[in-house]
C-alpha cells in the first residue's frame, strides 16, 4: 500500500544527533547508503543540510522524544518509526537509541533499518512479503546484497516512476544512448532466460525476442554493486549470470549479487597476462563457454568447472569470418550472434560459417 | 531465583498481545470522517488480522507461534490502515 508521495523530487535530509554506538561518519554513510537505495531505482536526489528544517529529519531518541506522538519501548521490541510525506512530522525518521546500532550483523544494522524507515518516509506501508525491505520486521542481509525486492521497486516506483523517466541533477553522465542509432555498438550481451540483455556504459536494454517489447533500464537499477562499463557477460547452465569488467568478474542470480563476488578471472584459470574479457557466450548445447579475448578464444568446461586444455586458440580457426576483436556475443536458438562495433555477424556453430552480416541494433525493431 | 508460574507467564503473553495489537493494528480512518477513529475490531479480530499478515495459521487465538512473531524486533509503523 503506498500513500501520497513528495510533490517533488529533490528532498532534503538532516541528521539531527548520532547515536554513540557507531563513528559518526559511519551513521553519516549509512543514512547516505539507506537513502541511495530509494534514490537509485527513483528520479529522487537527497541532498543533506546541517541546519533548519528538512523534509526528513532524522534522530535519535528513547522512550517519550521530544513531541514525537509516538514513543519508544527500551531495547528490542519497536527499533524506529517514521512518518509519510508531509510537513511537521511528515517524513521524519526515529531510531531507539536503546537499541545496539551497528554496521554490520550484530546488534541492528542501521543502514538497513534505516533504508526501511525512508520507505516510509517516501510514502510506503508495510508489505506482507517477507523477502521485501518493507516487511515489519528486522532481518539482517548481507550489505553487498540489494536491499529491495521487486515488491518494494513496484511499490516506489508506483509513486515516483522509475528513475529514467525524469531527467535529474546528477554529475554530468552520458545521456542515454539513443536505441535506434544506426552506429550503436554494445559493451555486452547476454541472455536471461527468455529475454536479451545489451548493456553499454550505466545502461542496459532488455529485449524479448518473441515480442516487439524493448527496455532501456539504468544496470544500478538492478544490481546497484555493479559497476558501469561491464565488458563481457553470459548466461551459464545454472540460471546464472556472469559479468565481467577488467580483471573482476561478478555471479548473479536473480537480483542477487552473490556472496564473495567480484573474484579474480584468473580463479577461472586464465593466466595473469589476460587483463580483461571482450566477450562470453555459454553455448547451451555443448555446456561449454568460450571466453574472446583479442583475436583469441578460450573454452572452459562449465560441469567440470575448469578451463580446457589446448587453449587459447585463434577465433579465426574455428569460428570463420569472426576476424577482428568481438565486442559481445550471446546464443539464441542455436546460432551464434557476434558484435563487433555497428556491425553483427550471425553466426553457425555447427556448421562453422557466417550466415548473414546485420546491423547490431537489428534487434531493437527500429 | 524465583520461577515464573504458569499465571505470570500468561499475563505476560496477554499484555504483549493487547500491547502488539493496539500498536500495530488498532488505528485505522474511517472514510466517512477525517481523521483517526480507533478500530472497534475485537482482540481475537485484530489477532486474526495479524496473523493472516505475517502467514501465520489464523486462529485467532495467541498460539505460540503467533507469539513467537510478536517478540520479535520491528518497526514502530502500524502494519494496516494509513500510518502516521
Amino acid at each position: 500500500a503506498t500513500l501520497p508521495g513528495w510533490k517533488k523530487t529533490n528532498l532534503t535530509y538532516r541528521i539531527v544527533n548520532h547515536t554513540p554506538d557507531m563513528r559518526k561518519e559511519d551513521v553519516d554513510k549509512a543514512i547516505q547508503k539507506a537513502l541511495k537505495v530509494w534514490s537509485t531505482v527513483t528520479p529522487l536526489i537527497f541532498t543533506r543540510i546541517h541546519e533548519g528544517i528538512a523534509d526528513i529529519m532524522i534522530a535519535f531518541g528513547t522512550k517519550a522524544h521530544g513531541h514525537c506522538p509516538r514513543y519508544f519501548d527500551g531495547p528490542l521490541g519497536v527499533l524506529a518509526h517514521a512518518f509519510p510525506p508531509g510537513s511537521g512530522f511528515g517524513g521524519d525518521a526515529h531510531f531507539d537509541e536503546d537499541e545496539d546500532w551497528t554496521t554490520g550483523s550484530d546488534g541492528f544494522n542501521l543502514f538497513l533499518v534505516a533504508a526501511h524507515e525512508f520507505g516510509h518516509a517516501l510514502g510506503l506501508s508495510h508489505s506482507n512479503d517477507q523477502r521485501a525491505l518493507m516487511f515489519p520486521n528486522y532481518a539482517y542481509i548481507s550489505p553487498s546484497e540489494f536491499p529491495l525486492s521487486p515488491d518494494d521497486i513496484n511499490g516506489i516506483q508506483s509513486i515516483y516512476g522509475s528513475p529514467t523517466k525524469t531527467p535529474d541533477k546528477r554529475p554530468a553522465t552520458p545521456t542515454s544512448p539513443k536505441t535506434c542509432g544506426s552506429q550503436i555498438s554494445f559493451d555486452a550481451v547476454t541472455t536471461l532466460r527468455r529475454e536479451v540483455m545489451f548493456l553499454k556504459g550505466r545502461h542496459l536494454w532488455r529485449v524479448y525476442p518473441d515480442n516487439s517489447e524493448v527496455e532501456l533500464e539504468l544496470i544500478s537499477a538492478f544490481w546497484p554493486s555493479l559497476p558501469s562499463g561491464i565488458q563481457a557477460a553470459y548466461e551459464n547452465m545454472k540460471d546464472q549470470i556472469l559479468f565481467f569488467k577488467g580483471s573482476n568478474f561478478w555471479v548473479i542470480s536473480g537480483y542477487k549479487v552473490l556472496l564473495g563476488y567480484p573474484k579474480n578471472i584468473n580463479t577461472l584459470g586464465f593466466p595473469k597476462s589476460v587483463k580483461k574479457i571482450d566477450a562470453a557466450v555459454c553455448n547451451k548445447n555443448t555446456g561449454k563457454t568460450d571466453f574472446f579475448v583479442g583475436d583469441k578464444y578460450w573454452r572452459y568446461d562449465e560441469n567440470s568447472q575448469s578451463m580446457e586444455k589446448g587453449y587459447p586458440r585463434r577465433t579465426l580457426n574455428d569460428f570463420p569470418g569472426i576476424s577482428q576483436k568481438v565486442d559481445a556475443v550471446f546464443q539464441h536458438k542455436g546460432l551464434f550472434y557476434f558484435f563487433l562495433g555497428s556491425r553483427q555477424l550471425e553466426f553457425d556453430p555447427t556448421a562453422k560459417r557466417v550466415i548473414r552480416e546485420i546491423k547490431s541494433n537489428s534487434w531493437f525493431n527500429c | 531465583l524465583p520461577l515464573h508460574s504458569e499465571k505470570d507467564n500468561k499475563e505476560e503473553d496477554t499484555k504483549l498481545v493487547e500491547d502488539y495489537l493496539n500498536k500495530f493494528y488498532a488505528v485505522e480512518t474511517d472514510p466517512n470522517q477525517r481523521g483517526w477513529k480507533t478500530n472497534a475490531e475485537s482482540t481475537a479480530e485484530k489477532l486474526q488480522k495479524m496473523q493472516r499478515f505475517f502467514g501465520l495459521k489464523v486462529t485467532g487465538k495467541p498460539d505460540t507461534e503467533t507469539l513467537e512473531m510478536m517478540k520479535k524486533p520491528r518497526c514502530g509503523v502500524p502494519d494496516v490502515g494509513l500510518y502516521g
